[in-house]
């Protein structure tokens, strides 16, 4: 389900922040 | 902050992930609150160090909020793996 809550949604951000920033760190 | 178009993979991948997790602990809300303090803490903490610009290390590396996720999945290792794909430097 996409019932998400600002929380979840900021949850969100900072999961694909890091992430974007690991594929930064390896490319 | 806005979420930009051109990120799309990880994006989705980590929508999927919390929704993965909130329905795992759907009958342990702490759990999924303390996942969310534990990201909060490090978001809080990168942010302080960008903006001091070099001169402030952040009080949480990311081996510690590997080993506080750990501790908190401590019998979802597929939970735990895939949070380590998020993690930079895991």
């Amino acid at each position: 389900s996409y019932d998400f809550t600002p929380l979840d949604s900021s949850a969100v951000y900072v999961l694909s922040s890091m992430a974007r920033q690991r594929r930064a760190s390896q490319s | 902050p806005p979420l930009q178009n051109n990120q799309p993979v990880e994006f989705n991948h980590a929508i999927s992930y919390v929704n993965k997790i909130k329905n795992r602990f759907q009958g342990q809300p702490n759990i999924y609150k303390s996942f969310l303090e534990i990201l909060h803490k490090y978001q809080k903490e990168q942010r302080n160090a960008k903006e001091a610009g070099g001169s402030y290390t952040p009080a949480l590396t990311e081996q510690e909020v590997y080993a506080e996720v750990a501790q908190l999945f401590k019998n979802q290792e597929d939970l735990l793996s895939e949070f380590g794909q998020f993690l930079p430097d895991a």
